[in-house]
């Protein structure tokens, strides 16, 4: 198999597999060592490394921008949009005053493959994998959904006890080391102002709670939020996206990424859910992997803006 | 590998709370190894679900028999992941 030699010929509007995305990501650094590097924050349940990039002009400690994508392993137009996302944050550095300005003061943290074993399994075994690859003595069925693996609600309603569910919790919180990393990693920044947790589909831009009814403190700073992302985003193409809470929105989910995060003090804690309406679901065709990055990065960029501008 | 021959994904929207709770149910017919891509949220909002081939007839005959009605949103999912694995490769020769 021929490897992309740069990230300039890799190709954007194709699916790839875990080899080839942490060659990307390898080629990203390289070619920008100056902005680029990759850290190492765990390794999962199959010891794979769990790797973050972060995008920084200098400085300690800085306050700092989350993204991820591909916590659950079959959405794999989120990993494609994540591998896009840090092509174009070099791309637009200088050119882009919007984000240059952004990176003047904040860094930025990507996890393009949150799941790792969940998307190896998913290009070896069952296109259709959607949790961790951990197992758990007495049970036949294997791995915990890590979006209901988090310390916020755990176990509560809108996730399942059952082994065998897509939406099993766990054993415990933070049982799965690749939520386990995450939980480390922020916790030992300790200076993230915003976080962005990339699913797939059904077009939506979601904030906390999904565990509760009872809204969060800033519920109208977030909802205003979102409603300028979502008018970024359709700006492009006229995709169409609701917006709102998360339990409000869709429905009761305790356990979630987002939940946690803002628990912790991440004010600006979002989640979208990618293209498509009903015509592919996870299946979207690879001919759609751009114009999805193109509209979604727009409205991170106002997230990302908002954090940058609103300063607690 | 796990093939989805035969596999179709049907996109369910109740419009009334009844036709809500009828699809809430599916879920918890664990012998149709149902796989929901969108779960219920509420009346008025898609419910995509993939069914294996055996389950589609008894899923079938089951809606139709409440009156909730579905539509297919893929006819074939083996066919498009065959049409995706055909695509990378194409893409990396």
């Amino acid at each position: 198999r021929l490897q992309p030699l740069s990230t300039d010929t890799f190709d954007y509007s194709s699916y790839h597999n875990l080899d080839e995305i942490y060659v990307f990501m390898d080629l990203l650094v390289a070619e920008n060592p100056n902005l680029v590097s990759k850290l190492e924050i765990g390794r999962s349940t199959e010891n794979r490394p769990l790797y973050v990039l972060k995008f920084s002009k200098g400085g300690t400690n800085r306050p700092a921008i989350w993204i991820d994508t591909g916590i659950h392993s079959r959405e794999w137009v989120t990993q494609a949009s994540g591998v896009w996302f840090a092509k174009k944050i070099v791309q637009d550095q200088e050119k882009d005053e919007g984000l240059a300005s952004i990176l003047d003061q904040m860094d930025i943290f990507l996890e393009i493959v949150t799941n790792p074993d969940g998307f190896v399994f998913t290009h070896t075994s069952n296109r259709m994998w959607r949790k961790t690859r951990s197992k758990r003595s007495g049970s036949l069925c294997v791995g915990v959904d890590p979006n209901r693996n988090w310390n916020a609600g755990f176990g509560g309603s809108g996730s399942s006890s059952s082994p065998c569910s897509e939406t099993y919790h766990g054993p415990y919180a933070n049982s799965e080391p690749e939520v386990e990393a995450i939980v480390n990693f922020v916790k030992n920044h300790g200076n993230i102002k915003a976080f962005v947790s990339i699913h797939s589909y059904s077009q939506l831009l979601l904030y906390p709670y999904g565990y509760t009814t009872t809204p969060v403190p800033d519920v109208e700073e977030l909802h205003q939020v979102a409603k300028e992302a979502v008018a970024a985003l359709s700006s492009l193409y006229g995709t169409k996206y609701t917006y709102g809470s998360i339990i409000t929105t869709i429905y009761q989910a305790s356990g979630g990424t987002i939940d946690w995060t803002y628990n912790q003090g991440i004010k600006y804690s979002f989640t979208f859910e990618l293209r498509d309406t009903g015509r592919y679901g996870f299946l979207l065709p690879a001919s759609q992997i751009v114009p999805t990055a193109q509209e979604t990065w727009l409205a991170l960029k106002v997230i990302m803006r908002h954090a940058l501008e609103h300063p607690y | 590998t796990e093939d989805f021959v035969g596999h179709q994904v049907l996109r369910i929207v109740p419009s009334s709370d009844e036709e809500l709770r009828k699809v809430q149910e599916l879920q918890d017919l664990e012998h149709l190894q149902l796989d929901f891509w969108l779960s219920p949220r509420g009346t008025g909002d898609p419910v995509d679900v993939r069914v294996p081939f055996p389950s589609l007839q008894p899923l079938k005959v089951h809606l139709e028999a409440n009156g909730v009605p579905y539509s297919i949103m893929i006819e074939d999912v083996q066919a498009l992941v065959d049409q995706e694995q055909m695509q990378m490769l194409r893409q990396r020769r």
